[in-house]
């Protein structure tokens, strides 16, 4: 179960010390860390089942979505931000800028091709 | 048809009528399958519908359904795009392998190619690994992710170690296929071997899938599905399939032919 590794990376990304421009994350970098983070637990869920950390963390990023008016659809991590600005909505929505952004852990991602033809 | 899923697997299945290739929280994918030849369990695509799903900030809900009919570079609502700095378009294009729409969804890093060979529907799709959650529990049924039922399954290959001697149809060694009834004229294993060599230069699964094809509807435009497959798979790159060496040894002669 690696939910520690969830929480870790959701604390990590909306920390004041994060990259961030300023000292709070704004809504809409905070509601891509949380979908980051519900899209993280999603991935473990199989292995923390039983686990209590892991369903605290289910039952509160639930209430974190609605107290934070975040959509659970929507981009998971953020585009490389100009020094002076915040990420513009094109940048947020092509996803090669954001994985490239997401430092050198995002620069290797893999893609899966699925194919259906012939009879 | 033939299936090739993210996992690498190789299957050939009967999936006859509606049936999902991917449902998650980004788009959904359903295809439908009609068979091709009296007799045989064989089927092929004639509807593909694709659903991106509203996307917070990208794009809007757009859906797209291409028919044996009608292939549209358009969405259902008539436009070519969709969402902030052109997160999601389309574009249609003319190649070798016949006529195709490439769907570009920006937003998700993923690539569609749907294209019509002879009377038939051809679907690629290229998607980040990380936006697929193959761990994800109740994912439902989606041959993309998870391959046909078992009791689907007309045929299953390992990519990478496929056999080199694969059991074709007429063979009599698949009594699932039953007793063929080719409509427009009879292959045999010598003459569809060397109708896919004129298209297909390397003898691997695709070749295989190709003969597979021919024998199985006597339709010679059959031939082009697996090459256009393969087309397709070179223009979504990069991809984790590696072709077998050209030198690969022929196909097996069946002296039985169908």
């Amino acid at each position: 179960c690696r939910i520690q590794r969830c929480n870790a990376e959701y604390v990590a990304s909306t920390s004041p010390s994060s990259g961030l421009q300023d000292d709070s994350p704004s809504d809409v970098d905070y509601c891509i860390a949380l979908r980051a983070y519900a899209l993280c637990t999603r991935r473990t869920a199989r292995s923390c089942r039983g686990d209590l950390v892991y369903h605290s963390a289910v039952f509160r990023i639930k209430e974190l979505f609605t107290q934070h008016n975040c959509s659970s659809d929507g981009p998971t991590s953020s585009a490389k931000a100009p020094s002076t600005s915040r990420p513009v909505v094109s940048e947020l929505c092509d996803y090669e800028s954001r994985v490239l952004a997401s430092g050198p852990a995002g620069q290797g991602k893999k893609y899966a091709h699925c194919g259906l033809f012939g009879d | 048809p033939h299936l090739r899923t993210f996992r690498d697997e190789f299957q050939t299945c009967k999936v006859e009528g509606a049936w999902p290739l991917i449902d998650n929280r980004y788009l959904s994918v359903q295809v439908t399958n009609v068979p091709v030849v009296l007799g045989s369990s064989a089927t092929a695509t004639s509807k593909i519908t694709v659903i991106f799903k509203s996307y917070h900030g990208c794009t809007e809900q757009k859906v797209y359904q291409a028919t044996t009919e009608d292939l549209p570079s358009a969405f259902q609502d008539g436009s070519r795009s969709g969402g902030e700095g052109g997160s999601l378009w389309i574009v249609e294009k003319v190649g070798s392998g016949g006529r195709l729409v490439k769907i570009q969804a920006r937003y998700i890093g993923t690539s569609i190619i749907v294209r019509r060979v002879g009377r038939y529907l051809t679907f690629a799709i290229r998607m980040p690994e990380d936006t697929l959650d193959f761990s994800e529990e109740n994912s439902g049924l989606q041959l993309c992710l998870h391959g046909c039922p078992r009791n689907e399954l007309i045929k299953e290959h390992t990519l990478g170690r496929q056999p080199l001697h694969p059991r074709l149809p007429g063979s009599g060694s698949n009594p699932e296929l039953g007793p063929l009834l080719p409509p427009h004229q009879i292959y045999t294993v010598e003459r569809a071997t060397a109708k896919c060599r004129e298209t297909l230069q390397v003898e691997d699964i695709y070749f295989q899938s190709c003969v597979f094809d021919l024998l199985t509807t006597g339709d010679p435009e059959f031939s082009m599905a697996a090459y256009g497959a393969l087309e397709d798979l070179k223009a979504l790159p990069p991809s984790k399939l590696k072709q077998n060496s050209p030198r690969t040894p022929h196909v097996q002669q069946n002296r039985g032919g169908p």
